[in-house]
């Protein structure tokens, strides 16, 4: 069992440092064991530094940079402990265009080897995937499924940071 | 994954066919139209340990109550269709259909039936589990992230964090 | 005290119920005691559903569907009890681009007569505002302020359902 | 509100003086650049009841700290600026401004000094808390929501939510 987790670790580690340096574009993210001698004694700590930072608590790291961290643990488990298919709801709810862009041309390149589902409200999301579909309510509380919505009707476009700086 | 059938779950009033195609598929509609309840539906079928995590008190929440106007339908059931060629589900068939249904029983008040079936014939939920578990496919897994979750890992203690990946392993 | 609550939860109800109306365009929301005769004895509940719905337990709503009888809450508050100036913080995230324009919408309405902040990443909340404040990062993680943004290098749209349905 | 200054408060290196104009202003921006940092710097002056509210462990993780290359300060600083006019605040004067101050104490690891100011005189939180009740500001109040809190209300026990009002009442 310990040697089970301790491998698990091991292998995630490099993925997950990998993973967030690319979708943070710089940052520095790493895995470790609060007791590394008996890993059941202690818990498993995330330090993530998002480019141009200092390492504080993870607490500390805004909405949009806590979500890529996780979004970046998710990748990374995903190269050393492949699933056949992922949903992921909203994931992008609190990322600027920026980012929301970088974790969809993510999916979109790990789309390659599984099944991704997306469910999005963000343009810059849909934009990436190979299909869309729509999911609106009828009458009577009845949910009606549009199965090819033509990105071209859905006029949604991000704030390019660029612009704001 | 090639489909997922829903009829009558939640706001899925009639039945519908969703395929699921290859590579990646997005999901995009106005607030309260449906989107999330087909996460709910997938995690249905994937028996979850609690009908909490699918926003149910009752599992007969789960059954479309027919909106303002409407009648209220007596059963829902849900299907997901699993490409089987390469075998990875350990089944002699190329295509695996799992299925759960929930129907109110008649004159109790909140009682209900619930089954699974296997390509058509009655299962038990154990047998859903040994299915999934050789092809990596569960309700508590990583690669599900319900709505609001997206930083689960990074708000969770490091206890919790190191038995995420004990499961793993 | 027993007095004092309840004048609370009068006065507060009419606003509520309008106000959600409003920001649902047709809904319908109330709150109820759990024990009307101590209300020390129980809780405070909140009932609320959408136009062309039935009543459900409150945690089956959709993620936008919640956010707005949250936002309705506020601004019911706002009007029996206001305070001088409110900060909003990604109000927004999980609104589709109608509900997004709305709540922003009533935020300018409120905003006669308080001071409202409110930080957010969609163009349909921002082009409402009468002032936009840029807030970015620069070197050695230092934050920089822009007093007026130009909104239109702002690019965001957002989805117009009727395109989607 | 007037204005709100930010001296080496968490990424706010420098001395800025953020103005605060009636009506509605909306505050936009990359992730991570320091929106909310902006709204954890009114909590923090409006004195909050835990520092786990403004994301920092101990009341020095607020002190600027020079980024990758920089050298971290030595203290912080907020001022919030009301407009007094109408005496809403029971002070006699047109404008009240409240300052915290937290400095790194030297010598003493994680050490910290922390003082309150209204218009450039010392004070103690008590006074604030006398002063801001009569406006109907608190850092507890339904005026005030953080990042992620929106659906807070509508999440809360039926429990929870009465004693909200109990504040109000
Ligand atoms: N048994 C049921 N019968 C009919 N409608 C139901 C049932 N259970 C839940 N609903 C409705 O489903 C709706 C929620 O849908 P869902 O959460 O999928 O929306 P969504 O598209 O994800 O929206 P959002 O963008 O806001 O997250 C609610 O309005 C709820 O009332
Ligand atoms: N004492 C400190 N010194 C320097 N930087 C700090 C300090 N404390 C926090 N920070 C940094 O401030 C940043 C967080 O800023 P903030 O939460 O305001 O971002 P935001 O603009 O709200 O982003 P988002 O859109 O993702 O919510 C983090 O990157 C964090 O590292
Ligand atoms: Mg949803
Ligand atoms: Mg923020």
């Amino acid at each position: 069992k310990k040697q089970g987790l301790l491998e698990v670790i091991h292998a995630l580690q490099p993925n997950f440092a990998t993973v967030y340096a690319e979708i943070s574009e710089g940052g520095e993210a790493s895995l470790e064991l609060e007791n590394g001698e008996d890993p059941f004694a202690g818990g498993l700590l995330i330090r993530a530094r998002p480019p141009e930072k200092r390492f504080h608590r993870l607490e500390a790291l805004s909405g949009g940079e806590k979500s890529l961290v996780s979004m970046a643990f998710i990748f990374a488990l995903q190269r050393h402990d492949p699933s056949p298919f992922y949903l992921l709801d909203e994931v992008d709810q609190n990322l600027d265009a920026v980012n929301a862009e970088r974790v969809a041309r993510m999916v979109r390149m790990n789309a390659a080897s599984a099944q991704f589902i997306q469910i999005s409200l963000r343009k810059v999301s849909l934009k990436e995937a190979d299909h869309i579909v729509g999911v609106t309510m009828g009458h009577n509380g009845l949910s009606k499924v549009i199965m090819q919505v033509n990105l071209d009707e859905v006029l949604e476009e991000e704030i390019p940071q660029a612009e704001t700086a | 994954m090639k489909e997922i059938e829903l009829e009558n779950f939640k706001s899925f009033g009639r039945r519908l066919r969703l395929p699921i195609l290859s590579g990646y598929t997005a999901i995009t509609g106005p607030n309260g139209g449906g989107k999330s309840n087909i996460s709910d539906a997938v995690i249905f079928v994937l028996g979850p340990k609690s009908s909490r995590v699918i926003r149910a008190g009752r599992l007969t929440d789960l059954i479309y109550d027919g909106g303002q106007g409407g009648k209220p339908a007596d059963y829902c059931r849900v299907s997901l269709v699993f490409d089987n060629e390469d075998r990875t589900i350990p089944l002699e068939a190329g295509e695996v259909r799992l299925t759960r249904y929930v129907g109110r029983s008649k004159g109790v008040k909140d009682g209900y039936n619930s089954y699974f079936y296997v390509n058509g014939r009655k299962a038990a939920l154990a047998d859903f589990d040994t299915l999934l578990a050789n092809a990596r496919i569960s309700a508590e897994g990583y690669n599900i992230v319900q709505q609001g979750d997206v930083q689960g890992i990074v708000d969770m203690t490091p206890l919790e964090r190191r038995r995420v990946l004990e499961d793993i392993a």
